[in-house]
């Protein structure tokens, strides 16, 4: 009756030069908050599919990972988000690339693997399946906060190129 | 980018990721998260794994389907085969990190960069968050 959880909220330049205090008590918050998500359903015979989406949902809502809200801007300064789900025992799986209006996309994902024969739907038309599934949709704005909008900023005046700001702004 | 990979209690794995990408990217640019056998990887005989990184390298690597395949065919350790394939990617000059739950329930992380957020829990009763 063992089970194991374990997260990510992304990796990079993350030092304690680069992350204040603060930010640091906000992301070990949300952290908890996302393993006490998945625990709840590990500890009570859920199955690991449902915990780790219910894991990365809560992630995906809080702006301080580049994920869902607090995504890391394109050039065009919108936010187009990519996720993917996959279940060891039947190896299904399901993802989505470049979706602009699902607030979850991890759940869109899901429902890729659930209710549609493919893996992998993109663009408009992973956009509207979310739609036709009655997933929740949430404005292109909501995904954009003050911080990435700064940092497209700052690699546009830097002339840097995707690459070399991926490392600074994971 | 965020993932999680977990095991239940009827020893059954799974693995999820979602990321906004990178900042600055254009012309439809995709990453690793997506891509399943790359970023998302989950196979009962072996482990299952979400990868955040250079997308690209984990792309070319195929991180996810590579470490279970270390796993699975040649029997290595979660931690044998996570380093290996870490390895390969910097070889291509790609840093990131991975984490990865085994058939039996134990659970690794690993990462070629200054920091990565992580956490875990289990029924052991370990729980850690860690980021530097």
């Amino acid at each position: 009756s063992r089970w194991s959880l374990m997260i990510h909220g992304g990796s990079g330049i993350i030092t304690p030069d680069t992350l204040s205090a603060e930010g640091e008590a906000r992301a070990r918050a949300a952290l908890d908050r996302a393993l006490n998500a998945g625990e709840a359903i590990l500890a009570t015979g859920g199955s690991s599919l449902d915990a780790v989406e219910a894991a990365v949902r809560v992630l995906e809502d809080d702006p301080h990972f580049n994920a869902g809200r607090g995504s890391a801007l394109g050039l065009d300064g919108t936010a187009t988000l990519d996720a993917a789900i996959m279940a060891g025992d039947s190896r299904a799986a399901g993802a989505v690339a470049g979706v602009t209006r699902t607030r979850h996309p991890v759940s869109l994902a899901r429902r890729v693997m659930d209710e549609s024969p493919h893996v992998l739907l993109a663009g408009a038309g992973a956009d509207a399946f979310s739609l036709d599934q009655g997933l929740e949709q949430a404005r292109p704005d909501w995904f954009v906060i003050p911080e990435r909008v700064y940092q497209l900023a700052a690699m546009k005046r830097d002339s840097a190129d995707a690459f070399d700001v991926d490392m600074k702004y994971g | 980018t965020v993932g999680a990979v977990a095991r239940d209690m009827a020893g059954h794995l799974a693995a999820a990721t979602s990321t906004g990408g990178v900042t600055g990217k254009r012309w439809g640019r995709i990453g690793d998260s997506p891509i399943i056998g790359a970023g998302t990887w989950a196979d009962d005989r072996a482990c299952a794994v979400s990868a955040t990184g250079s997308g690209e390298s984990f792309l070319r690597v195929g991180v996810g389907h590579e470490i279970a395949a270390r796993i699975r065919l040649s029997g290595e350790s979660i931690d044998t085969a996570t380093t290996a394939v870490l390895a390969e990617v910097q070889g291509l000059g790609g840093t990131g990190g991975v984490i990865v739950v085994g058939a039996g329930g134990h659970a690794a992380w690993h990462f070629t960069t200054p920091g990565m957020y992580r956490a875990r829990t289990d029924s052991m009763n370990r729980r850690e968050v860690a980021i530097f």
